[in-house]
Order: structure tokens, then C-alpha cells, then sequence
């Protein structure tokens, strides 16, 4: 029962794919901006059981510029891992598509293989194009698989996306006020580690340097007294003793996951 | 070092013919993050407070979770930007369970659940599978998260 372009877009198989799948998946363009020849990539993966009853999730990284298919979809809540090789693909357990039909979305264009016509795209994008962009990347997919209209719709994502997802949400709010039965049913939001607020964030960010012993009590108090993260701009004084912190208290650790390894 | 395999596997020819991807030629490698744009991002919100508030009071279900090890956006810097959204308290916090061990932390506030993932860093699903699975499972079934 597939349409053509739905055939079109259709994964049948991926380079080094576990053998047996239990669910479809799709991929392929989607133009958000026809003047400036702007396209977002996604990958769609079925639910692995009764997809036709399960709900829709769409999922954005973080960045900005690093929503891309490497982390959701490859890392964390997609059906595969990639090997270290990169020749071979392993079934993850926990993977999302278990409770939810996911489409992973490159956003904004420039990114990953979401692509633009002009070159001046990637220099002048920021929150809002990226929300309006990834709303008509909603809509025009819903045309393109019809049978995600009105279906129960979430948005998910990590960091940055706490910008790109609430964001979204509010535009599809905005949008959906002006129809009687709304296309996009959307009905929450869930976001994990989510730039916020930059002055909150960041004050809070400090207490965790210093409440994990991982910077000194003198340079928490220097950062304390000579930083203001209500100012637009923080003054040379504060990146000083900030970035002190950074290259001499914290080490060479991965500040993503403070007591891994970092990746030599 | 997850992302290099990324990088590995999505620039081979094959695979961006499997997924219909690179069809006009991109004049760039296929990359997990833009410096690019990164670089030139223009605008962003000083704070999402406002747009959050304002989901809220529409009745969407609305939930945040934080890896616990994460210096990045910590766990603190979440706690501190929610406690000025002032939301009332509907279930009052405790530790939630996956299996018989503590998965993290949760107080459940008047249209936002806040959750903490134990002994994971910035991408939770990563570090804790089992434990961010149980939370999506719950967030979608619109259930507080277990507590036994």
C-alpha cells in the first residue's frame, strides 16, 4: 500500500544491516524553501511492532548544527549501532522504535545531508529559520505519508534541542490554532540535558563544576564574583577565569560524561 | 568515540545510495556537526522560560530528564533555570527505580515532569539505555515513573 514517492523512499537494505528487519524504514529530501533551494534529510523507522497504532517521534539533536544522524538516530534511540569499523551494523536493544514510529531529522540545512542552493544559508541561520523550516519539514512530510496524519505526535532531543524543541512545539501550537482538526496532533515534548536559560544554565553549571570537587574553591569564588551571565556579553575577565578552569582544574576529561574515557 | 563510526559509515558511497542521501552532490564530507554554522548561528533565545510557560498552560505533556553526569548542562543548571518557572508541586520527589536499582531522581510539578538519569552523561540514551528507555516508555504512556 505504498505511494510511489513513499516506494521511492523506501530503505531496502543498508550496507551491513543486522540480517533480519522486523520493521520499514525510509529516508530522503524534503524541500522547506524552494527560493533558496533548501532540503532537510530524514530517516524514518518504523515502529518494530503495529506501527499503524503507534505513535509518531520526531527526534533533534543538539548544536547548534549538530542535529544530525550521527547521535539520535546512530548513538542513542535508533534500532542500529555502528560498529568501530564502520563497515557493519548492530541491533540495539533499547531502541525507541520498540513504542513509537521515529523519524530522525538533519536540521537545519547544512547539516549532515540536509543541504541548501545558497551558500549564504550557512551563515545566517538561527533559531527561528530553523523552527519555520522544520515545520514545513512537518507538514510536507505528512503529505508525502498521509498515514501519520492525525496520528499522536512527540517531539524528543538532547542540548541544543532544548531550544529546537520547545520552539517547534510552539509553532505547530501556533499553526495548529488556525485549523478546526489540526494535521500535526501534537501532544508533547520530552527533552534531555536542554540548554534552557543561558543565565540560569550557566550559574548552574559552575555549581556543578565546584559540588563535584572537579574545580578549585578559590576559582569557583573567582567565577562567582567576576562573572555576570545576565550581561549579553561576558567580559574578558570572566572567559579568563572561566577558561583557567577549563584548561588547569578540569583535565583532560569528557565533559559530555565526566568519569569516561575521553576518546583518543 | 561513537561519533568517528558515524563519520566512518555515513561518507561511504553505498550507504548515501541505501538511503537516497548525496543525490545532488554536496560539495562537503557528510559530518556529524557544522563548525560552519555553528560559527554563524545569529539568533538564539536568551532563555526558553517564556516559551515553556506558555506550552505549559496549552496542557501539553511536557518532560525534561538529565543525565546525572554531564558537565556540560548539568543536572544543576536544569534544577536552577526550572525553579524559576515557580510551578507548583504534584508529586513530590523520589527515586525511581529500573529494576531493583535507583534510576534516578523525579519530581513530577503542575504540567512538567523533571527526571534525573543516574550515571549518565549528555546523551543519556547512550550511557543508560535500559534506564532512558523506561522513561520514554513512561512519558508516552503519560505515567510518573515507577517507584519500585
Amino acid at each position: 500500500g505504498l505511494t510511489k514517492q513513499q516506494k521511492l523512499d523506501r530503505i531496502s537494505a543498508l550496507p551491513g544491516q543486522p540480517r533480519e528487519l522486523t520493521f520499514s524504514h525510509f529516508s530522503g529530501y524534503v524541500t522547506v524553501n524552494e527560493e533558496h533551494g533548501r532540503a532537510l534529510f530524514y530517516w524514518l523507522t518504523e515502529a518494530a511492532t503495529s506501527a499503524q497504532n503507534k505513535p509518531l517521534l520526531l527526534w533533534l539533536n543538539g548544536g547548534p548544527g549538530c542535529s544530525s544522524v550521527a547521535y539520535g538516530a546512530s548513538e542513542e534511540i535508533g534500532p542500529f549501532r555502528i560498529n568501530k569499523t564502520g563497515l557493519s551494523l548492530y541491533p540495539n536493544k533499547h531502541s525507541w522504535n520498540r513504542e513509537a514510529n521515529i523519524i530522525f531529522l538533519e536540521s537545519p540545512a547544512g547539516v549532515g545531508f540536509s543541504y541548501t542552493n545558497t551558500s549564504s544559508n550557512l551563515k545566517d541561520s538561527g533559531d527561528k529559520r530553523t523552527a519555520q523550516d522544520a515545520l514545513i519539514f512537518l507538514i510536507r512530510w505528512m503529505s508525502r505519508f498521509p498515514q501519520y496524519k492525525f496520528r499522536d505526535f512527540y517531539i524528543a532531543g538532547e542540548s541544543y534541542a532544548g531550544h529546537y524543541v520547545p520552539q517547534l512545539a510552539k509553532r505547530i501550537h501556533d499553526h495548529n490554532k488556525a485549523s478546526s482538526r489540526p494535521v500535526i496532533n501534537l501532544k508533547g515534548f520530552i527533552v534531555g540535558n536542554a540548554v534552557t536559560d543561558f543565565n540560569y544554565d550557566s550559574i548552574g553549571t559552575i555549581m556543578f563544576w565546584w559540588s563535584h570537587a572537579m574545580i578549585s574553591d578559590s576559582t569557583y569564588h573567582k567565577i562567582i564574583k567576576t562573572c555576570n551571565f545576565s550581561d549579553e556579553n561576558t567580559s574578558t575577565k570572566c572567559n579568563e577565569v572561566v577558561n583557567y578552569a577549563s584548561n588547569h582544574e578540569l583535565g583532560d576529561i569528557d565533559q559530555y560524561s565526566i568519569y569516561t574515557r575521553t576518546c583518543m | 568515540c561513537t561519533e568517528n563510526y558515524a563519520e566512518k559509515y555515513f561518507n561511504r558511497p553505498e550507504v548515501q545510495k541505501a538511503m537516497h542521501a548525496n543525490v545532488t552532490g554536496i560539495p562537503y564530507k557528510w559530518t556529524a556537526c557544522s563548525d560552519v554554522l555553528i560559527r554563524n548561528w545569529k539568533d538564539s533565545e536568551d532563555s526558553m522560560l517564556p516559551t515553556y510557560k506558555e506550552l505549559i498552560a496549552a496542557g501539553l505533556r511536557i518532560w525534561l530528564f538529565s543525565g546525572d553526569t554531564d558537565s556540560i548542562v548539568p543536572v544543576t543548571a536544569t534544577r536552577f533555570s526550572l525553579s524559576h518557572l515557580n510551578l507548583p508541586v504534584k508529586t513530590k520527589w523520589y527515586p525511581w527505580y529500573s529494576g531493583t536499582q535507583v534510576g534516578g531522581w523525579t519530581e513530577v510539578y503542575k504540567g512538567l515532569t523533571f527526571a534525573t538519569v543516574r550515571g549518565a552523561g549528555h546523551e543519556v540514551p547512550l550511557f543508560r539505555p535500559k534506564e532512558a528507555f523506561i522513561l520514554f516508555k513512561s512519558f508516552l504512556a503519560g505515567k510518573e515513573l515507577p517507584k519500585s
